[in-house]
């Protein structure tokens, strides 16, 4: 028997940066 | 590892990643448009969408980096972040888009345009932060 292969799924919010204004140079 | 093709890039990057939006709708990363962020933004509550304009791209220390500068959000706050050459950024309207669109596209098969000074990028922050 094949297991079955999860897939991972990623939360939208993971693919947009923070940028914080604690970051200012 | 370092042997992998996207080393020190996130893994949700490469095209056929599956993105779960706030709503709970699944979408592959290169399938992704203005207004998913925009609603999951919206359905959140957590998150703020921002508006960042890329200011200035120049040259690290670090080899296929760059430092990008952005002006965010209605404040103009000036942040800078060290990034990688071939690191996408989804700009408004636009799509993905990164300083060196052939690298991305070699490393993840992500289709992007060229990040350019000007471009309005998509960003977060909590909105409790003030």
């Amino acid at each position: 028997n094949v297991e079955p292969r999860s897939v991972p799924v990623f939360a939208w919010h993971s693919l947009v940066p923070f940028l914080e204004t604690s970051q200012t140079k | 590892s370092p042997s992998s093709p996207t080393a020190g890039l996130p893994p949700f990057f490469m095209k056929g990643s599956i993105i779960q939006l706030a709503d709970g709708e699944l979408k592959r990363v290169e399938d992704l448009r203005t207004e998913d962020f925009v609603q999951s933004a919206e359905v959140s509550g957590e998150l703020k969408i921002d508006s960042s304009t890329v200011e200035r791209i120049e040259g690290s220390g670090t080899p296929n980096a760059v430092i990008i500068q952005f002006s965010v959000g209605e404040n103009k706050a000036q942040v800078c972040v060290e990034v990688l050459v071939e690191y996408p950024f989804f700009v408004f309207g636009q799509g993905w888009s990164s300083c060196c669109p052939d690298r991305t596209t070699q490393l993840l098969a992500l289709s992007c345009a060229k990040l350019s000074v000007g471009d309005v990028c998509i960003s977060l922050t909590l909105k409790s932060l003030k």
